[in-house]
């Protein structure tokens, strides 16, 4: 490994960072979660630590930008160099810059992440069978008002879950207009536009209006790029247009056709011959967790290394299972020391599992020998459900929730058959994000986003918003909670937790606190937190970390397992 | 076997520059700081053979001093933008 001259490092050991903009290429979320794992590569063998800012000046300052982007080391379009990244130290020093041309995934293609629908954001499935046809991307077919959706499982037919697909009709990024969708046509200079464009601007960038007149509201968005985006040709970003004419002939896929290089492009026009504008058709993309995970290792003051297979070695290289080569990991802790020690480890499976003699889904068997290649209902056997919406305890008994049902854990053995919850709480949601109930009021609390929903008895108050306790407007759900007997209840989001006052409703001061102090040992992506006889749960995944009263982790076991006694 | 003449199409923005392997060498080499702006005008293929074995062994490369086939590949990969060597 090596170090910047003068072994340029940073001071302190808590690292902000601040996301100025983001990439039409892919959701922002999906960008949200790719920085923020790439620190996670840096964090978890170091003492280091990684806050996202909003306001204020952070130590790493990441954006997208093409060419010349604002410091004097301009990119150069599509392919050769990718990013760069600044050593430690004010103002410039520490950023990280990405460059737009590229076509940003996750490395092996186009990832569409989908909103509203019924998959909870899940990631498309292409290719997928809609009424016997299969689609290779997002259409609007089966729909009147274009709006492009896709199935995020292989076969919609049969499973029925879909999302819909970015699009400037969905939302817009950035601008001033939080997230509204374009309104086509819309005004500005004085020209009607019905269709994104990068008239105005001189970075590339595709924008619209989110009122019908630009000129006289100034309100506006940047413009999702569309999964059937062209990369670089003299069209970037915008969408293929099918069907196609090229020298006469129709075209409704990418094709190779009238290039010697066999790459695939399509035409951003119905006609190649009248307007000849074109792109490339989206290939596998660079990836952005394993591009930032390297800029960050500069923006903590590693250099290049000479060994091919370390993170900081200068060129690309996508991997599937990434882990840190041990170069990184001796580089970094020269500059910063190692870690508090391991982090408990997930146990291995020890068992196979068992192909399933009745493939069939939508039935109410218990079976729970699972077929990893057969899609099933996991509606109907929560051995099959791979992540909950929450689990909670409630008056003494482990509630499973996911999809509109849940479960009650019985004395022994798994449970057998799901309950819908609008038969118990009618005026819920079917995803909740958490639930408890509280030990001294024995009421009942329930979170869906920014909405929450107490209960007593079967008497209901809500949906009241988030606000009404006290959390800021960026706290976007809660993920779980922890109660107490004390009349509080400890309720977490990201990397933050509150104390709040059941009687009061209201959040304590002095919050949020950071969970990593003071939950030292368990995931920070924990995505279900609750207490079940009077262990803290954090659950990851399959996983759960089970910790004492004293903040102690004393196991890592199998949700599906250890907790639901799958056999 | 089809009767049908390929047909080849010259796309805008496709006609790439005809810069030979050595041309596109220099750049790279003194854009990530293996070699000063200006050296390159010498043409003294000494220098460029120390300059590329000192790249080739940054590298990892097989050090041999020439462009071959694996250090042009090297140069027409994707990379980061940060030099290997200097400020």
């Amino acid at each position: 490994f090596q170090t910047f001259e003068g072994e340029l490092k940073w001071d302190h050991n808590d690292i902000t960072y601040k996301i100025l903009n983001y990439s039409p290429d892919l959701d922002p979320e999906v960008i949200d979660d790719a920085f923020a794992r790439a620190f996670k590569v840096w964090s978890d063998v170091t003492p280091l630590t990684f806050t996202r800012i909003y306001d204020g000046e952070p130590d790493i300052n990441i954006l997208f930008g093409s060419d010349n982007h604002g410091d004097p080391y301009p990119f150069d379009g599509k392919d050769g160099l990718l990013a760069h990244a600044y050593p430690p130290g004010e103002g410039v020093q520490g950023d990280a810059h990405f460059d737009e041309d590229e076509n940003w995934t996750l490395g092996t293609g186009v990832v569409v992440k989908t909103r509203f629908g019924n998959a909870d954001g899940a990631i498309c499935s292409f290719p997928f069978v809609f009424d016997g046809e299969t689609y290779t991307s997002c259409t609007s077919a089966g729909r009147s008002d274009g709006h492009i959706w896709c199935s995020t499982t292989p076969n919609f037919d049969k499973d029925q879950k879909f999302g819909f697909c970015p699009s400037e009709l969905l939302y817009t990024f950035d601008g001033n207009s939080d997230g509204q969708p374009c309104v086509f046509p819309f005004i500005f200079d004085g020209e009607s536009y019905s269709s994104c464009t990068k008239e105005g601007r001189d970075d590339g960038y595709r924008w619209c209006g989110t009122t019908a007149n630009y000129d006289k509201d100034r309100k506006y968005g940047f413009c999702p790029n569309r999964d059937t985006a062209v990369v670089g040709g003299n069209s970037q970003g915008d969408p293929c247009v099918f069907p196609f004419t090229f020298l006469g002939k129709t075209y409704h896929q990418c094709t190779s056709d009238g290039r010697s290089d066999n790459r695939l492009w399509c035409a951003t026009t119905s006609s190649y011959d009248n307007d000849q504008k074109w792109g490339l058709c989206g290939d596998q993309g660079y990836s952005l967790f394993l591009v930032a995970a390297h800029e960050f290792g500069h923006a903590l003051g590693l250099e290049h290394s000479s060994v091919q297979d370390a993170l900081m070695y200068p060129m690309y290289k996508y991997v599937k299972d990434f882990s840190l080569h041990s170069d990184d990991i001796n580089g970094i802790q020269y500059l910063y020391g190692a870690g508090s020690g391991p982090q408990p480890t997930p146990p291995k499976p020890t068992r196979k599992p068992r192909p399933t003699t009745t493939p069939s889904t939508r039935t109410t068997t218990t079976t729970t020998s699972v077929d990893p290649d057969v899609p099933v209902d996991p509606t109907q056997n929560p051995c099959k459900v791979k992540q909950f919406d929450a689990i909670a305890e409630i008056q003494g008994q482990l509630h499973f929730f996911k999809d509109g049902v849940y479960w009650k854990l019985p004395a022994s053995g798994p449970p057998t058959s799901s309950i819908p919850i609008r038969d118990t709480w009618p005026a819920l949601p079917s995803n909740i994000d958490t639930a408890f109930q509280d030990p001294q009021s024995k009421k009942i609390f329930f979170f869906a986003g920014r909405r929450f929903w107490q209960y007593t008895g079967n008497t209901v108050l809500g949906p009241r918003s988030l606000d009404k306790l006290g959390f800021e407007k960026d706290v976007e759900e809660i993920s779980g909670a922890i109660t107490r007997n004390n009349g509080k209840v400890l309720l977490f989001n990201g990397e933050n937790y509150w104390r709040l006052d059941v009687k009061s409703q209201t959040v304590d001061k002095g919050y949020p606190r950071s969970r990593d102090e003071d939950f030292a040992g368990v995931p920070l992506d924990a995505h279900d937190i609750f207490v079940y006889q009077d262990k803290y749960y954090f659950c990851q995944d399959s996983f759960f970390w089970r910790m004492t009263w004293r903040k102690q982790v004393e196991k890592v076991g199998y949700v599906k397992y250890d907790l639901l006694r799958c056999p | 076997t089809s009767h049908h003449k390929p047909v080849s199409v010259i796309f805008p923005s496709d006609i790439r520059s005809n810069s030979s392997d050595l041309e596109r060498a220099q750049k790279y080499l003194i854009r990530y700081g293996y070699m000063p702006p200006g050296l390159q005008q010498t043409d003294n293929q000494n220098t460029l053979r120390e300059v590329v074995t000192k790249m080739q062994k940054k590298l990892g490369l097989k050090e041999t001093g020439e462009l071959d086939g694996e250090t042009i590949a090297a140069i027409n990969s994707p990379r980061c933008g940060v030099p290997d060597v200097g400020k």
